[in-house]
C-alpha cells in the first residue's frame, strides 16, 4: 500500500 | 469516487447551504460563531490553491468553487450585512490558539516541504478543529437553535462519511493518506458529544439545551 496525498478529495 | 465520498461531499454542501439560508431567511446570525466561519474560509482558501495549479475533474473544480464562494458569503453576512445580530460577546474562543499550533504542526509534519503542500496540510489540520469556536459558543450559552444543530449534524456526518470513504479506499484502491485520516478522526471525535445530544434531544423534538 502506497501512501499518497489525497488531492482529488475535497 | 465511491458512494460514501459522494454522500460526504453532499452532506458538507448541505451543511454550508443550510447555514447560509438560515442567516439569510432570519436576517440574523445569532448563535453562529463568526470565528468558526472565518476558520472554514481560511481552510478552503489554503486547501484549494491547487485550483490554479492542477485540474482534477469538472466535479472537483465546481465543488471547490462552491465551497469557497459559500464560505466567503457566510463570513460577509456575519461580519458585514448582519453584523448587528452577531453575538460577539459569546464568540470568545481564542482562534489564534488553534491557528498558531496548527501552523507549526503543518510545518513539522507534512508529505513534502513545499509551500503548496504545507498550506494543504495546514488546511487539513485546521479543518479538524475549526468547529471548536462554534461548539464552545454553544457550551457557553447552553443552547442552540434547532436549525443550527441541523447544520452541525450535516457537518459531522460529512466527516464520518469521509472516514468510511477512507476505509473503502484502503481496501479497494490501496490508497491512504495518513495526515488526512488522523485529522479526520480527530475532527469526527469532536462531534461525538454533539451527535449524542442531537440524537437524544433534537430528533425527539426538543430544543438543544445543556444543563446549567
Amino acid at each position: 500500500t502506497a501512501e499518497m496525498p489525497s488531492k482529488d478529495e475535497l | 469516487m465511491n458512494i460514501f465520498r459522494l454522500a460526504g461531499d453532499l452532506s458538507h454542501l448541505a451543511a454550508i447551504i443550510v447555514l447560509l439560508l438560515k442567516i439569510w431567511k432570519t436576517r440574523s446570525c445569532a448563535g453562529i460563531s463568526g470565528k468558526s466561519q472565518i476558520l472554514f474560509a481560511l481552510v478552503f482558501t489554503t486547501r484549494y490553491l491547487d485550483l490554479f495549479t492542477n485540474f482534477i475533474s469538472p466535479y472537483n473544480t465546481v465543488m471547490k468553487m462552491i465551497y469557497l464562494g459559500c464560505a466567503y458569503a457566510t463570513v460577509y453576512l456575519i461580519y458585514m450585512k448582519f453584523k448587528a445580530t452577531y453575538d460577539g460577546n459569546h464568540d470568545t474562543f481564542r482562534a489564534e490558539f488553534l491557528v498558531v499550533p496548527v501552523g507549526g504542526l503543518a510545518f513539522l509534519v507534512n508529505h513534502e516541504f513545499s509551500p503548496l503542500e504545507i498550506l494543504w496540510t495546514f488546511s487539513i489540520y485546521l479543518e479538524s478543529v475549526a468547529i471548536l469556536p462554534q461548539l464552545f459558543m454553544i457550551s457557553k450559552t447552553g443552547e442552540a437553535e434547532t436549525i443550527t444543530t441541523h447544520y452541525l449534524f450535516a457537518l459531522g456526518m460529512y466527516r464520518a462519511l469521509y472516514l468510511i470513504n477512507w476505509i473503502w479506499r484502503y481496501y479497494f484502491e490501496n490508497f491512504f493518506d495518513l495526515i488526512a485520516i488522523v485529522a479526520g478522526c480527530v475532527q469526527t471525535i469532536l462531534y461525538c458529544d454533539f451527535f449524542y445530544l442531537y440524537i437524544t434531544k433534537v430528533l425527539q423534538g426538543k430544543k438543544l439545551s445543556l444543563p446549567a
